[in-house]
């Protein structure tokens, strides 16, 4: 039965036809804490870029995609056994930290690296 | 939720690490950022610029060697003016010793050693503040001599971490670091009255506390069953190829 599926997915070239555009990827985007919220006790920096991952997870999950292989099992759940399992979720897959510099409520003046946050690439699972 | 004031976001997911210590760490919304203006926000400032770029990205080669540094100022400086050209301020600084989430790796205290006030030239130091027999000097820490080292041209930064974990760190509760500032009047300005007043209000003196955080990282992930992962590492094409 797997056969019947590969011969329905579209082959890589056309693939890329036409969907191309929303498949799962990164999205840059900038805040600035003011907009959060949290200008009031956020000294530097003054601008903070997390970005966000967007976009459809294809069938056939491409190498770039660093999908783990339940992805796979997934997208084969879905097609082949229970539509009611989502195919897999376009998320982050590699982060980086950012360093804050704040002031606490008693006074001290913190500088703190926070891990995981700024989304650099993207996932399937 | 629009229009919602962030803080009430925050409280509604308080278990995320980061909310949490948001939470802990950020005063209120009503609280407006309590004024930290002079000399500690500026030595605050150009750490933050050696450590990380205009958009807040860790610097490779920083030297912190932390992943968090705060700056405590001292409580309330008691005063105590010997008549003449000696003047010392007994500092106190609030230590709040989370060591459940974060690990003291080194304590400083960054003062000015030399500076003029009201067109006096002064020279100061900083002593351990001990209860009954006020001793002069600090223990040598492991690290370096506890002797300062000048930071920049106006700043001085003593080691004093082995002082701060003997005496407080493992200590449950707040504990207050007490520390003697002494100044000397230099030669040539004896005898004027020096307005020693003025030496409180000043941000001469205070500690910096650099901490690595003890969090666990997300547990790396485990081994996976012996079969699965000779299958990844041999055959790791197979299930995409059969899919495709």
């Amino acid at each position: 039965r797997a056969a019947i599926i590969a011969s329905k997915i579209p082959g890589p070239a056309q693939e890329h036809v036409g969907s191309e555009s929303n498949q799962c990827s990164l999205h840059h985007f900038q805040v600035s804490f003011h907009q959060l919220g949290w200008d009031h006790w956020i000294i530097a920096p003054n601008l903070y870029t997390p970005n966000y991952c967007k976009g459809a997870c294809p069938r056939v999950l491409h190498y770039g995609l660093n999908s783990p292989n339940h992805a796979i099992i997934q997208n084969l759940v879905n097609e082949l056994v229970d539509q009611n399992v989502p195919q897999p979720s376009c998320v982050p897959y590699k982060y980086a930290p950012i360093s804050i510099l704040l002031v606490e409520a008693n006074g001290s003046i913190l500088y703190k690296e926070y891990k995981d946050m700024i989304a650099q690439s993207c996932t399937c699972r | 939720k629009v229009g919602q004031p962030s803080t009430a976001l925050l409280a509604e997911a308080p278990t995320l690490p980061l909310i949490q210590e948001l939470l802990e760490e950020a005063p209120g919304k009503q609280q407006r950022k309590p004024q930290v203006q002079g000399h500690p926000m500026r030595y605050m400032l150009e750490l933050y610029q050696r450590s990380a770029d205009a958009h807040g990205h860790p610097r490779e080669n920083r030297t912190i060697g932390a992943t968090m540094v705060r700056l405590v100022r001292p409580l309330a400086n008691v005063a105590r003016t010997l008549r003449g050209p000696r003047h010392i301020q007994t500092l106190g600084f609030p230590l709040r010793p989370n060591w459940m989430a974060y690990q003291l790796i080194r304590a400083t205290m960054v003062y000015h050693h030399h500076f003029h006030l009201a067109g006096f030239h002064l020279s100061c130091h900083v002593e351990p503040w001990v209860q009954k027999n006020p001793s002069n000097h600090f223990p040598s820490s492991g690290r370096g001599s506890s002797k300062p080292s000048l930071l920049s041209k106006s700043w001085t930064e003593m080691d004093i971490t082995q002082h701060v974990q003997q005496r407080l760190w493992n200590h449950k509760g707040h504990r207050v670091l007490r520390l003697r500032f002494i100044c000397q009047q230099q030669k040539g300005s004896e005898g004027l009255e020096l307005p020693w007043h003025d030496m409180s209000s000043l941000d001469t003196a205070f500690l910096l506390l650099y901490f690595n955080d003890t969090h666990k990282s997300v547990q790396k992930a485990k081994l996976l069953p012996r079969g699965l992962e000779e299958f990844k590492k041999k055959d790791s094409s197979l299930l995409l190829q059969r899919a495709r």
